[in-house]
């Protein structure tokens, strides 16, 4: 489903360059479960940004389902994002004037679902995140860790055929956290393709394999035995 | 240092009451190290916004350093808060048009110190959780783990007395957050009143008791042998 050849990001501030990420090789097959781990700053959400097609590689090809991401444009590029993946933002990333049941609509609403159905659809996430009673909270109503779940129910309106999820248990206690790995473990079952960031091992262990970055490289791949 | 008689903080939205904390009470000693525990929306943030002088309460009472803090006006609040408590908020609150350096200068510049002095208190604390190289950059151009560590920086950054810091790790993968956690050890063992809220087992026992919190209530207080 991926193929990633000597990707890298370099931020340049003024003279300065800042190496984010640097010749990453990596393969992904349909259907994996993959978790990325690294220290704070290792260059994580910038491959999870490249690998959702939100940000551009400064060099390096990205092939996604066989298609040369790099030679699309923004309109393909957007369009492959929403009938495709489903992307938990490390920061969230709701839209602050709209409710939480109005968050994980839209993308519905870009898909072209009737609001009756994306009602139905929008509350049946909301409950398997355990948030039915927050449906109407804005973003700013809402606790650091229903916010976080309210991010990870969007994620899930569209079925997405990838998940790709920054960090979703950071602001959740364990069992919020063990309930949300559920959820990705079965929609793995069912053939979705999962990437996880996560600096916490008993997340990880829910994945096939982790690879570990280090300064902006992958160092190594651990296939887990499960 | 603290008293709290039967505060509760209950939001109304619409005909809707949501009891976000109800009938706290607790007494926290000065030097004391204490960890608050509790599932995601169960009310901890809500605590540590009333503790912070941050939030008001719709009932109860708060006495800090024997202040009725309910008695207080604004700008008493505000000048308590700004040379007593550093707070490390969950969504860590940076300024985004100021780079990491200046996030940190932030409570010195409201306490009158002098510009060079400003920086070289600033850049010691950028270099104490591991941000050194990373002075200039603006909050946008930081990783989520280096933009939690910033707040942590600028938290530190007016010697407080207490420490309020709200899910200080939830971003920073072990080692980090073991750095983080140090810091906060060596600071009480020389007298400053530490809480933090954490979700993470290894962080709460750095403490010398943890208060659980369910649905708004404190249910039990856990002291650690340690
Ligand atoms: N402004 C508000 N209006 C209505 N309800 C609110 C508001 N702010 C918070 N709440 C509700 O109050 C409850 C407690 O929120 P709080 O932020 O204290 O939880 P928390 O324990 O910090 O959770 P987390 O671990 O997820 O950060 C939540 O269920 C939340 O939905
Ligand atoms: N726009 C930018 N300009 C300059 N440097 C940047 C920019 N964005 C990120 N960086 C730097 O690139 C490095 C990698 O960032 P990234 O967000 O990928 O790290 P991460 O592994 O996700 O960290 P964390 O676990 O803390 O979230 C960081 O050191 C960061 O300072
Ligand atoms: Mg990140
Ligand atoms: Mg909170």
């Amino acid at each position: 489903l991926i193929v990633l050849k000597k990707i890298s990001k370099i931020y340049k501030m003024g003279k300065v360059e800042v190496p984010a990420l640097v010749d990453a090789d990596l393969q992904i097959k349909k259907g994996e479960y993959l978790a990325i781990m690294g220290p704070s700053g290792s260059g994580k959400s910038t491959l999870m940004n490249v690998l959702g097609c939100l940000d551009v590689p400064t060099s390096g090809e990205y092939y996604l389902d066989s298609k040369d991401v790099g030679k699309l444009n923004d309109v393909e590029m957007a369009s492959i994002r929403n009938q495709m993946i489903g992307f938990v933002f490390q920061t969230f990333n709701l839209l602050p004037r709209l409710n939480a049941r109005k968050n994980v609509e839209l993308p519905l609403i870009y898909a072209g679902v009737k609001r009756q159905e994306r009602h139905i659809r929008a509350d049946k996430l909301l409950e398997s995140v355990g948030l039915s009673g927050r449906a109407e909270h804005l973003p700013s109503e809402l606790s650091g860790g229903e916010r976080q779940r309210v991010a990870i129910a969007r994620s899930l309106a569209n079925d997405p055929h990838l998940i790709l999820a920054d960090e979703p248990t950071g602001n959740l206690d364990s069992k919020s956290g063990e309930e949300i790995m559920k959820i990705f473990d079965s929609l793995n079952k069912s053939g979705v393709t999962i990437i996880v960031v996560t600096h916490e091992n008993f997340i990880a262990e829910h994945a096939d394999k982790s690879i570990h970055i280090l300064d902006g490289r992958i160092e190594r791949i651990e296939v887990h035995k499960k």
